[in-house]
């Protein structure tokens, strides 16, 4: 590993999810539902923690330490 | 590195490791709780440069592979694996797919797929520019500031005037922004090290856009960092888009040296371009 733990090249996962139930398919919001501390657990696993976050009517964006 | 957290897809994006492959279960768990199933699955990354530095189970994008077949259910049946080549040496592009057999009607009767996603990865940065990335000695600034200075100082908020951008400069040096306009996204994550300097810039386009739109968004990114060596890779269900790419390359003095091309099931075909300098 480099001196500045640099690694190389990022990782990128891409996971896409439907509901057989009509109401969370018409559900706006759908996995923005996630509380902050599940998106921490996952973040956890991954050694990573929010810096940073943003959203709009779309979509939710956090900056990850790391 | 970035999370992207949309309705029903979620993007999550390390520098660094591997360590990001832990986050499918737990996220296929939550996801359930809410009464989603997983019905597809994209992984990409570039060569690794400091392949022994990477830790168990990842070591390898076999392993790789292996590991991420465990984590995803069996409905995912279409799969695929693939190490996209290069003329650069050490530049190869890994990617693997898996999608629900059921997941191809109900997307494209959802929404046919006329996005396309852009990730360029650069190397080699321009000394000069890549200085910007680094905090002023004695500088007190929390990161959210450092940040916003860094946006501006480098141009990053002209790539895409109309985006919100959150950005985050880390100690001593390095910045992330992530970029949101209307339903896209765009990021940034830099390493600005001399000598194993890097940026990754990502976005999203579509099929209907101007074809000027992502012409003009990777030329002022890649403006910005002045790599002299450069990689694309292009998902996309329209064949025109990574001729674009091209395109937008050239007038800034890099050159072509390699496309490969291969196609993913549910996925579209992924375009790989590398690029270096003609002459710095």
């Amino acid at each position: 590993m480099a001196v500045s733990g640099f690694e190389g090249f990022e990782k990128r996962l891409e996971l896409h999810f439907f509901g057989d139930d009509p109401v969370v398919n018409n559900m706006e919001m759908g996995l923005r539902l996630l509380d902050f501390e599940s998106l921490e657990k996952v973040l956890h696993a991954v050694q990573c923690t929010v810096v940073s976050a943003v959203g709009n009517h779309f979509f939710d964006a956090y900056v990850l330490s790391e | 590195s970035s999370l992207f957290v949309y309705p029903t897809k979620i993007i999550i994006k390390t520098c660094g490791t591997t360590q990001l492959l832990k986050s499918i279960r737990p996220l296929i768990h939550f996801a359930n709780n809410l009464g989603l199933t997983l019905c597809g699955c994209r992984y990409t990354r570039g060569s690794f440069i400091f392949p022994k530095a990477q830790p168990f189970p990842h070591t390898h994008f076999k392993e790789e592979v292996i590991y991420i077949e465990e984590q995803i259910p069996n409905n995912l049946c279409y799969r695929k694996a693939s190490v996209m080549p290069s003329k650069l040496p050490s530049y190869s592009w890994h990617v693997f797919t898996a999608s629900d057999q059921t997941y191809m009607p109900r997307f494209a009767l959802k929404s046919p797929d006329v996005n396309f996603t852009v990730e360029v990865c650069m190397t080699e940065l321009d000394r000069n520019l890549a200085r910007k990335f680094f905090k002023k000695a004695g500088d007190s600034k929390t990161g959210d500031s450092a940040g916003k200075d860094m946006t501006a100082l480098t141009g990053v908020d002209n790539i895409n005037p109309g985006a919100i951008i959150c950005d985050f400069a880390f100690d001593p040096c390095g910045y992330s922004m992530n970029g949101i306009d209307g339903d896209r996204y765009s990021t940034i994550h830099v390493t600005p090290e001399d000598g194993y300097s890097y940026a990754s810039f990502e976005c999203v386009g579509s099929i209907y856009d101007d074809a000027d739109d992502i012409v003009g968004v990777l030329k002022r990114a890649v403006q910005v960092f002045r790599p002299a060596t450069l990689t694309v890779s292009t998902t996309s269900t329209s064949h025109e888009v990574w001729t674009r790419v091209a395109h937008a390359m050239e007038p800034l003095g890099l050159k072509c040296r390699s496309c490969v091309m291969d196609e993913f099931p549910a996925a579209g075909s992924i375009v790989f371009q590398s690029f270096t300098a003609a002459r710095r």
